[in-house]
């Protein structure tokens, strides 16, 4: 039990701090184990520094800083088993573009590496230039969801319906 | 095993019968508010079978099935299926002597749900591990609510260690 | 105590319900104390039906559905006692491009109605496009920040800083 | 009364002295995550006398003053000022002589906050009540923090009472 959260722990933050420099372009990133010497009592602190920035706990950093340093944290664990399917809902609501930038690059290496599918829900412009293809959800009828195909280079159009 | 397509009826706001076909690399989805973009993830962790309606945002399983508007009555059945390609052939014993598998979630108002693999029924269990053994599941890390992240950055240090050992 | 309480909520429900369908552009909703008949002992309920759907309690609600109805409380309780100035910090995040809209309509008119001054903070171009001017906040110099007037016809050189 | 702007100096990320004016109708305040703006609402919400500062994101008040970066030491003091306009002649009496009134907040690190009014020292809760007088101050509902909006869909229905008990 002890052995096996340890052996997680270095894993995870292993990937965390690796992942955290790729979404910020920069920074360094730990997690840490607190408040008892029993791993399986303790709490995950998460300690951050953007680039150019002092260290400090997670609680500290502004809200899109937050957002990108949990997105590490996720996909950190994700890696340790990856799965064939990944579903993000709106993580990108509180990013900036460059930060979104840097997100998608990393949605595209660890499609890459994994084969991970991955089905992204955005409202952010930026995101949607950046995906293989494009499903739209409509309610033309009000209350009654439909799918529809949204070809890319339409990305204008999705101002009437995004 | 990779997610091939999802087929949703009755679920929620898809009252209709919707296909999504799940290819390689990302695929966006977009949509205003409250179109039904959370519903379809929602279908797809619930075919995955998620057990907890709080998870689905409803009070009950019953809330899954399409409720009704002003202009359509309600319904009694919701189901949701997802196919998988199995040609690596590293389904569970059991299952996997096919090409394909389809699982399939279909629940019936007050009836509760029943779980059917390439049409044979099977237990809910029996999917989860299907899931499982997979890499995947309702409680995998790769599924991202629209609130997980909110809840990340505000859970107590306590809270954030289960993540771990979800992990573990 | 007590009537005072009822007091308040009778004039902010009032003025809820109305926000609700200026936000929304139609449906309706309202505010209900339950588990208790003390007043000061209940709680604060939110129904809402957008136009079209069912009436639900606020956790039923979409994302941005729930995002917009939260803002309708908050002008519903500030609209009984209007300040001089309203700082709104990233409260669109959620929500599509024509919440927006009718937000920004929203913030047009209390402004005109009781002269209140507003301060919003966001990511979204559409609300950067119905502001009267725009503040940039950049980082310049790590760590540090700078106050920089932005040209409202550059906002699409807005790219680069937001 | 009205704000006319706001000057800060060592207050967080704004080390040098800084200007906002703030003047009628919409405003909008942009840039990239991490850059200060959040920082810019809160030193509005600081100098009309917020005592807590976990409502600044902060362990201690100390934490307001500019903490230093790798280039630049950090600051022992921070001051944020807003100038009201109070032509007409609204404010509280004892402050109602001027045209004008600036408010000034000065924090000395382990020494605490000093409070101005037009150069005289004055209380903190002088302060509050100044701003509370004008229908606003560091608890108004017109301060709308980042995280707000999640807080109150997620309340408990009794917490979300409490709004109603500050506006009766
Ligand atoms: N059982 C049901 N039957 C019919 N409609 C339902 C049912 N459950 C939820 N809905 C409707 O589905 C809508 C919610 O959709 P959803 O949460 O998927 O929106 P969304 O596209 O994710 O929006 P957002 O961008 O705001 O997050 C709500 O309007 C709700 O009324
Ligand atoms: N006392 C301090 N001294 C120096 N820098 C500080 C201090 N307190 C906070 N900061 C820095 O200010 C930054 C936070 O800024 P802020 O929260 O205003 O960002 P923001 O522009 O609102 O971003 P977002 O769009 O992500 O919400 C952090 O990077 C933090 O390191
Ligand atoms: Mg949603
Ligand atoms: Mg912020």
């Amino acid at each position: 039990g002890r052995e096996r959260l340890l052996a997680s722990f270095g894993k995870v933050n292993a990937s965390f701090e690796e992942l955290f420099v790729r979404l910020f372009g920069g920074g360094r990133a730990y997690l840490e184990l607190i408040e008892s010497d029993d791993p399986l009592e303790a709490g995950l602190q998460i300690m951050a520094s953007p680039p150019g920035k002092k260290l400090q706990a997670l609680s500290l950093l502004s809200g899109g800083e937050q957002a990108l340093t949990a997105l590490a944290l996720i996909f950190a664990v994700f890696l340790t088993n990856p799965s064939p399917i990944c579903v993000l809902d709106e993580v990108d609501a509180p990013l900036d573009d460059s930060n979104v930038d840097r997100f998608c690059l990393l949605l595209e290496h660890i499609a890459k590496e994994t084969g991970t599918r991955f089905l992204v829900v955005t409202h952010h412009r930026m995101t949607m230039a950046r995906m293989d293809r494009l499903f739209g959800v409509t309610m033309a009828e009000r209350g009654i969801s439909q799918l529809v195909s949204v070809d890319l280079t339409g990305v204008e159009r999705l101002r009437a319906i995004a | 095993m990779q997610f091939r397509k999802i087929r949703l009826t009755g679920f929620k706001s898809f009252v209709d019968p919707t296909e999504l076909i799940i290819e390689p690399g990302l695929t966006g989805i977009v949509g205003p508010n409250g179109c039904g973009k959370s519903n379809l993830v929602e279908a797809i962790r619930w075919v995955m079978g998620e057990t907890s309606a709080k998870q689905m945002r409803g009070g009950e399983m019953n809330d899954v099935i399409f409720g009704g508007t002003s202009n359509k009555p309600a319904r009694n059945i919701a189901e949701v299926g997802v196919l998988m390609d199995n040609s690596a052939r590293r389904a569970p014993v059991g299952f996997n002597e096919h090409l394909e598998l389809e699982i399939t979630r279909r629940i019936e108002r007050d009836k509760g749900s029943a779980y059917r693999v390439n049409g044979k029924e099977v237990r809910a269990r029996d999917v989860q591990l299907l899931f499982a053994d997979a890499s995947t599941g309702a409680r995998s890390p790769g599924l991202v609510s629209q609130g997980r992240i909110g809840s990340i950055i505000n859970a107590k240090p306590s809270d954030r260690r289960m993540l771990l050992e979800e992990a573990a």
